[in-house]
């Protein structure tokens, strides 16, 4: 498995809801 | 006698003067008109009334409208701009505008630190960045055990919170971000450059005589 972050903030930021690019996505 | 509106302006309520839009951001008239079209697509997906619902933008996010996210939420919250439930086109624009990539590096840093404000406070607190944690797990089906998550959240603190009062102001998350560039990936959408070619069909619904400007 891959290794967890140790920044919380570059945890949160992998969250699919902060993800707008999908909003382009037909 | 005012009786008599374009169809556009009827049927979209909040649609705003794509010249003056694109004066107020970083887009062009064209990528502005380009931009209504993905609008109009979101806008009617669930109620064809010209305005998004949170239905709507979890529908466009997920492709799937029973997904609750604690963070889709909250960034719907800030394009709501006018708190009324709904974001209208004006809205929509200019709260994308943050995520251009022409879009100045201290907005999208000042964006950043309010979308991790949950509550509003002028401080992302620990407890905050905690509960954002825990969402993220839910929703990643990552399992961390309490303890490292308390971890995660030590050495974050340790980094970010410079003078130890246990949570992040703005001059902290502007020297965090600065040490940490790949935290504003997500504030830049390099789709907002393409927009024009993405959505081509905004030549035929052009409102603006000369869309080159």
């Amino acid at each position: 498995a891959a290794p967890v972050p140790m920044n919380a903030f570059e945890l949160i930021s992998k969250s699919q809801g902060l993800n707008l690019s999908s909003l382009f996505e037909k | 006698m005012g009786c008599f509106q374009s169809v556009a302006t009827k049927q979209f309520p909040g649609r705003e003067d794509p010249v003056a839009l694109a004066s107020q951001t970083a887009c062009s008239v064209s990528e502005v008109e380009a931009l209504f079209e993905l609008f109009k697509s979101i806008s009617s997906s669930v109620i064809d009334d010209g305005l998004i619902s949170k239905e709507e933008f979890q529908l466009a996010l997920f492709k799937n409208r029973k997904k609750e996210n604690l963070f889709s939420n909250r960034i719907f919250d800030l394009f709501d701009v006018k708190g009324k439930g709904v974001i209208d086109f004006g809205d929509f624009v200019r709260s994308l505008n943050v995520f251009h990539p022409n879009a100045s590096q201290e907005d999208k840093i000042n964006f950043s630190f309010t979308l991790y404000d949950m509550d509003g406070t002028g401080y992302i607190e620990r407890q905050e960045v905690k509960q954002m944690l825990i969402a993220l797990l839910c929703e990643s089906d990552m399992k961390l055990a309490d303890e490292a998550i308390e971890t995660i959240l030590d050495k974050t603190f340790l980094e970010a919170d410079i003078n130890r009062d246990g949570k992040i102001d703005r001059s902290e998350w502007l020297n965090f971000v600065g040490k940490n560039p790949s935290l504003l990936k997500i504030m830049t959408l390099p789709y907002l450059r393409d927009i024009t070619t993405t959505f081509p069909s905004f030549v035929f619904n052009s409102e603006v005589d000369d869309i080159a400007t």
